[in-house]
């Protein structure tokens, strides 16, 4: 465990709270995609399921918890307690289009062709493109209220964070998992366009909204 | 080297 691994998922762990804050608070789930929230709970539920077969650490089983109780509180959010105020009409994003093909290569590229080992393999190709739905949804309304904002730059700081503690992990254990580690580039990339936004508006007080 | 032996990263 080293310092990049704490903050990623200390970041991580921010995010999902904040969202729930934002949510609750509000009592209003308007510029969030629903579909982004399953998919983020669809991405714990696949990689946590060795909750059941291998003890890490308490650290580990505690935050693998955690993790699955807020993305399934933030789905019943959206879609049960206040769908009212879910804005289904701009959450247009097609889950297909990411499903089929991280089914398809989990399938074909994973470290042992095991049923357990396809689902982690899956959990991972998904995660890097889960938040797409999201982005998506905000370049289609050209705007998103600045908790919203504050959420996504924790979620993308948590996966930035994570390339430091893989970086870290290769020179002094000699660990690297390329499956996570080519993922978790990937992702990262996705938010650099909106961290740029994030650092040139966000935090000069001003509301994001696009041209 | 690869693990292929639990992950323990969230």
């Amino acid at each position: 465990m080293n310092i990049f691994r704490i903050l990623g998922d200390v970041s991580h762990l921010l995010a999902m709270i904040i969202l729930l804050v934002k949510i609750w608070r509000s009592k209003s789930c308007a510029g969030i995609s629903g579909k982004s929230q399953i998919l983020f709970a669809l991405v714990f539920t696949t990689r946590y399921l060795d909750l059941f077969t291998i003890f890490i650490s308490v650290y580990n089983t505690v935050m693998k918890v955690i993790f699955l109780v807020c993305a399934y509180i933030t789905v019943y959010m959206i879609y049960m307690k206040f769908h009212k105020t879910f804005d289904r009409e701009h959450d247009s994003f097609r889950l297909e289009f990411l499903l089929v093909p991280v089914t398809g290569l989990s399938f074909l590229e994973n470290h042992s062709f095991t049923p357990l080992e396809i689902l982690w393999t899956f959990s991972i190709y998904l995660e890097s493109v889960a938040i797409l739905p999201q982005l998506f949804m905000i370049s289609k309304t050209g705007e998103a209220e600045t908790i919203t904002t504050h959420y996504l730059f924790f979620l993308g700081l948590y996966r930035a964070l994570y390339l430091a503690n893989w970086i870290w992990r290769y020179h002094t254990e000699n660990f690297y998992d390329q499956i996570a580690v080519v993922s978790g580039v990937v992702q990262t990339i996705f938010y650099c366009d909106f961290f740029y936004l994030y650092v040139t508006k966000v935090l000069k007080g001003k509301k994001l909204s696009l041209p | 080297q690869e693990t292929t032996e639990g992950h323990d990263e969230l």
